[in-house]
C-alpha cells in the first residue's frame, strides 16, 4: 500500500 | 530520510531553540502568542503517543521528547515562570475556532479509524493552523521583535522543506500520505505573507512591521 501508517516522520 | 527532511528538521529544532533563548535571555515572552504555544504542546502531545507504541528509530524517538520537552517548556516559562510578561490582551485568537474544526476533520478524514490514527490526523491537521494565534497577535500589534522574526522564519521553513522531502519520496520511493501533504501545503501557504515580509524587511535590517 502507499499509506505507510508506520510514523517515521515527525 | 534525505536532506530535505533533514534540513526541516534542523530547522524546526532550530526554531524552538530560538524561541527558548529568546525567553530567556530577555526574560520576556512579550510578543509571543501562548494560544500558539499551547496548540504546538496539543500537536505533539497527540502525535507521539506512539513513543509509547512503536520504536522507529533513536533519531525518531530522541526528537519526539526533544519537541515535547521543549513545548512543555516553552508553555512552563510563558504561563508560570514568565506570566507577567506575557502579551495577555493582545493574545486573544478563540483557539476553540481552531480545536473543534481539526478535531471533527479528523474523525471523518483519516487513514484509518483507531484512537492512535485519528490522534495522529488531528495532530497533523492542527499543527497546520496552530500558528494563526502567533501571526494574530503580530497583525493585532503590527510589528514583532526580529528575534520572534527569525523564530517564525525557522519555523515556516520546516514544513515548506518537508513539502520537498514529500515530492522526493514520491519521486524516489513512491511514498505519499495525502493527509500529511495537504496539511503541509495549508501550513506552508499560512505563512507566505510573513515569508515576504520577513526576506523584504527583516533580512535588509529592518524591523518587521506591518504597513498601518
Amino acid at each position: 500500500s502507499d499509506i505507510d501508517l508506520d510514523k517515521d516522520e515527525l | 530520510m534525505n536532506i530535505f527532511r533533514f534540513a526541516g528538521d534542523l530547522s524546526h529544532v532550530f526554531a524552538i531553540i530560538i524561541l527558548l533563548l529568546k525567553i530567556w535571555k530577555t526574560r520576556s515572552c512579550a510578543g509571543i502568542s501562548g494560544k500558539s504555544q499551547i496548540l504546538f504542546a496539543v500537536v505533539y502531545l497527540t502525535r507521539y503517543l506512539d513513543l509509547f507504541t512503536t520504536y522507529v528509530s533513536l533519531y525518531n524517538s530522541v526528537m519526539k521528547v526533544l519537541f515535547l520537552a521543549t513545548s512543555g517548556a516553552t508553555v512552563y516559562l510563558m504561563y508560570v515562570k514568565f506570566k507577567a510578561t506575557y502579551d495577555h490582551n493582545h493574545d486573544s485568537f478563540r483557539i476553540e475556532f481552531l480545536l473543534v474544526p481539526c478535531a471533527l476533520l479528523a474523525l471523518v478524514i483519516n487513514h484509518e479509524f483507531t484512537v492512535m490514527e485519528v490522534l495522529w490526523t488531528f495532530s497533523i491537521y492542527l499543527e497546520s493552523v496552530a500558528i494563526l494565534p502567533q501571526l494574530f497577535l503580530v497583525s493585532r500589534t503590527g510589528e514583532a521583535e526580529s528575534i520572534t522574526s527569525h523564530y517564525l522564519f525557522a519555523l515556516g521553513s520546516y514544513r515548506a522543506l518537508y513539502l520537498l522531502n514529500w515530492v522526493y519520496r514520491y519521486m524516489v520511493e513512491s511514498h505519499y500520505d495525502l493527509i500529511a501533504i495537504f496539511a503541509g501545503v495549508v501550513q506552508t501557504v499560512l505563512y507566505c505573507d510573513f515569508f515576504y515580509l520577513y526576506i523584504t524587511k527583516v533580512l535588509k535590517g529592518k524591523k518587521l512591521q506591518l504597513p498601518a
